[in-house]
């Protein structure tokens, strides 16, 4: 992330906004919703209170404008620069300005540009966050279409707008009127607009407390899932990602809507099959397969497809043997094998974990080969196996693979 | 194949608009050392492409400008 020069920030935590005017594009409860929605991603994170205001001066003037319209930076038409918004300050300090020329629209689609998407990103130059050159982070400058129901922001963005102003206050001390959730429907738009009436009273959004991520370092930390990605290892939990790549020695601290914002927090399982650059991950009954950050069509699809019994309703942890193109399955006490030349479940499995892993006696949360060995995770243990002799090597913390 | 002379003209146009707007690049109007302007855009050039994380080349090569066309934010990605 990055700040403006001298990093400018609001001095107050109470920060007002007014809407000046509206899209034709879009309903206007749909453009209030969307800078309403912007606003609380930033409010989640800060100790920051946005209140809209209907009329006077606000901290924030947004506006919907084409070409010329009296700033440094006239718009261009069409495509291009789609809007841009003001470091902290007074007058013009803070106001975000959206190209009318654009298409705007609620949703993500070809057609249009996603109000809330573009929103959210201008409201944090007008709070004083520069460009990032973090790919997927909200502030890069690039317009990314994601499909932005239970969109969160990413941890460079948290980052950076907590340098500036720090974290929410404890819930104990936020004032107790909080802002309704509101996840939009991905549907087809209507086609008239209709007008709505100002509110009399201001709408104020407050801060919730974000789930915090565990301590790299917690001797107690767990994972639900565990995948190579070309080259790299991902550790997953709940919303969050540790990231260990051979091309940076820091671990990196990422979220799973980062990398795959239409993807489900909390994966059960997930493998990569490498020589397809592929990565499967599991939930529930489903799965889905991705090639880097692309999602690929047809998923999710049952975990039925790959040949488990209906009996079978979610994963444990999976694991790929590159050298045998087997992919192992735990479920519980037992695990099955699939072979992904012929793409079908083995014959003669499901088999007890503990009959062929020696050692082994607990059900398995996540599995991961690396240099020749396998490493099965319980809780905050992991077990190095040598999968030729079936063999129990050592017992290791499960974080051990942070440089604690 | 090499580029139609056309299309590379409007492309440099494209890619000193997109640098002026974006990375503080200021083209001398009448300067009478082109040479000099074209390292100061090769310069700027770089810039972006280190920032966007792409192959720093300094030229004006495809996914440099496939990058520029990309729809954006009009706040520079530098400090001038």
């Amino acid at each position: 992330y990055s700040t403006f020069p001298y990093s400018p920030t609001w001095k107050k935590e109470d920060v007002t906004y007014r809407i000046l005017n509206y899209t034709p594009d879009m309903l206007q409860a749909d453009v209030d919703e969307a800078i309403a929605r912007a606003f609380q991603l930033w409010s989640s994170v800060t100790p920051l209170r946005f209140t809209r205001v209907y009329g006077g001066q606000a901290d924030i003037m947004i506006s919907f404008a084409a070409g010329f319209h009296g700033d440094f930076y006239s718009f261009d038409g069409p495509g291009g620069t789609l809007a841009h918004a003001y470091a902290p300050g007074s007058g013009i300090g803070g106001d975000a300005h959206f190209d009318e020329d654009e298409n705007w629209t609620k949703f993500t689609t070809n057609s249009g540009y996603n109000l809330f998407l573009v929103a959210a990103h201008e409201l944090g130059h007008s709070l004083g966050l520069s460009h990032s050159n973090v790919f997927g982070a909200l502030m890069y400058p690039i317009y990314m279409p994601v499909d932005t129901r239970n969109y969160q922001l990413h941890q460079d963005d948290i980052d950076g707008i907590q340098a500036l102003y720090g974290p929410p206050k404890e819930p104990d001390a936020l004032p107790t009127k909080a802002f309704p959730p509101q996840e939009p429907t991905e549907m087809i738009p209507a086609e008239a607009p209709t007008p709505t009436l100002p509110r009399e009273e201001p709408t104020e959004i407050t801060p919730s407390k974000p789930p915090q991520r565990p301590d790299d370092c917690d001797p107690h930390l767990t994972f639900d899932a565990i995948t190579t990605l070309r080259g790299e290892t991902l550790f997953f939990k709940g919303s969050y990602v540790w990231r260990k790549s051979p091309y940076f020695s820091e671990i990196e601290h990422d979220t799973i809507s980062s990398f795959w914002p239409s993807l489900i927090d909390g994966f059960d399982a997930a493998y990569e099959v490498d020589k397809r650059d592929r990565v499967l991950f599991f939930k529930d009954d489903q799965y889905w397969a991705v090639s880097g950050y692309r999602i690929e069509s047809g998923f999710p699809r049952p975990i039925q497809n790959l040949g488990f019994p209906s009996s079978v309703r979610r994963i444990d942890a999976a694991v790929h043997d590159q050298s045998t193109k087997r992919t192992y399955f735990f479920v519980g006490n037992k695990y099955w094998s699939y072979n992904e030349n012929t793409q079908s479940m083995e014959r003669g499995y499901p088999r007890k974990i503990a009959s062929d892993f020696q050692g082994i006696v607990h059900p398995i949360d996540a599995a991961l080969q690396k240099n020749g060995y396998f490493y099965f995770f319980h809780g905050s243990n992991q077990y190095e196996v040598d999968m030729k002799r079936k063999k129990l090597i050592r017992t290791m913390k499960s974080n051990s693979w942070f440089n604690c | 194949f090499p580029v139609a002379p056309e299309k590379e003209q409007k492309d440099m146009q494209l890619a000193k608009k997109y640098l002026e707007n974006f990375y503080d690049f200021k083209e001398e109007k009448h300067s009478l050392f082109k040479a000099k302007d074209l390292s100061r855009m090769a310069d700027k050039i770089r810039e972006m492409q280190s920032f966007f994380g792409l192959e720093m080349t300094g030229e004006l090569n495809q996914k440099t400008l496939d990058m520029m066309k990309q729809p954006r934010c009009g706040i520079p990605d530098v400090r001038s």
